[in-house]
C-alpha cells in the first residue's frame, strides 16, 4: 500500500 | 474599496469550474499585485495557487489589502449566470459582509448585479519556496487530461516517470495495467501541439488519479499545461491563463508505506 504525504510536510506555514 | 473589471469575463467563469470541485470555500486576495487565491483541499495533499495580475483588468481599484471568504460553489453558480461575452466587475466596500458580481452584455444593453455573503474562513497560508525541478514537461493540455481520463478508468495512481526518451504515464489496477509514453515533439505546426521536455535528472513519480483529473478541469484556459517534477517533493500542474497570471494546482507524491 501507499499513503499520499501532506502538503504540511513540504511547504511552511506561513 | 474594490473594483475590479474584467472585459474577458469567461475567464473568470473558467477559473471557478477549474477550482471549485477541489475547494469547497476560500479567501480571494486582493492587493496591488493582483487577485488570488491559494487554497488546500479538505486532505490537505492538494493545494491550488491562482493569480490574476492588476494590469489583466481593465480597471483595477483595490485601495486596500482585502480578503474575501467565498464559497466557490455560490461563486460559480452566480458566474454561470453570466453570459461567455460579458464583462464582468468586481466590487465590494470597505468592511462590507458581501461582494458584488456585476455582468454587462458586450453591447451594454443588458446589465445584472449579483450580491453574494462573505463568509469568515480561517485558511492555512503556505509558503511555497521555490524549487529547482528535475524535469519540466510541456504538452497540450487537452492531450494531458484524455491521459489522466483514460488512466483512471483502469487504476487509482498514475506513475510519471520522465527520462530522455519521454514522458511516461504508468497505472495498474484489477483489469490490467496501462502505460501511455509522449516523446518530445517539437517538430509541430502550432507551439502548443508540441510536448516539450527540459530534464536534469530523470524523475519518477506517483499520484492520485482523483487529484490529476481534478486538475484538468482548468484545460479550457489555456492550450499547454506544464507539470513540473522533483523527487520527493509535490507536482506542480500549471495551466496559464492569457497574459494574466495562472493557476498552479500543487500534489503531494504518493509514498510506499
Amino acid at each position: 500500500t501507499s499513503k499520499q504525504q501532506k502538503l504540511s510536510s513540504f511547504f511552511s506555514h506561513k | 474599496m474594490l473594483e475590479l473589471r474584467l472585459v474577458q469575463g469567461s475567464l473568470l467563469k473558467k477559473v471557478l469550474e477549474a477550482i471549485r470541485e477541489l475547494v469547497n470555500d476560500a479567501n480571494f486576495d486582493c492587493s496591488a499585485t493582483g487577485f488570488s487565491l491559494q487554497a488546500m483541499d479538505s486532505s490537505h495533499v492538494a493545494l491550488v495557487a491562482l493569480l490574476l495580475r492588476s494590469e489583466g483588468f481593465e480597471h483595477y481599484r483595490c485601495d486596500r489589502n482585502l480578503s474575501m471568504g467565498m464559497n466557490l460553489n455560490n461563486m460559480a453558480k452566480m458566474l454561470r449566470c453570466a453570459g461567455n461575452d460579458d464583462i464582468i466587475t468586481i466590487k465590494a466596500d470597505d468592511g462590507s459582509d458581501t461582494v458584488t458580481f456585476m455582468f454587462e452584455s458586450p453591447n451594454q444593453d443588458k446589465i445584472a448585479d449579483f450580491e453574494m455573503k462573505l463568509m469568515d474562513i480561517d485558511s492555512e497560508h503556505l509558503g511555497i519556496p521555490d524549487a529547482e525541478y528535475h524535469a519540466i514537461v510541456r504538452m497540450p493540455s487537452a492531450e494531458f487530461a484524455r491521459i489522466c481520463k483514460d488512466l483512471s478508468s483502469i487504476g487509482d495512481t498514475v506513475v510519471i516517470s520522465v527520462t530522455k526518451e519521454g514522458v511516461k504515464f504508468s497505472t495498474a489496477g484489477d483489469i490490467g495495467t496501462a502505460n501511455i509514453v509522449c516523446r518530445q515533439n517539437k517538430t509541430v505546426d502550432k507551439p502548443e501541439e508540441a510536448t516539450v521536455i527540459e530534464m536534469q535528472e530523470p524523475v519518477s513519480l506517483t499520484f492520485a488519479l482523483r487529484y490529476m483529473n481534478s486538475f484538468t478541469k482548468a484545460t479550457p484556459l489555456s492550450e499547454t499545461v506544464t507539470i513540473s517534477l522533483s523527487s520527493e517533493l509535490p507536482v506542480v500542474v500549471e495551466y496559464k491563463i492569457a497574459d494574466m497570471g495562472y493557476i498552479r494546482f500543487y500534489l503531494a507524491p504518493k509514498i510506499e508505506e
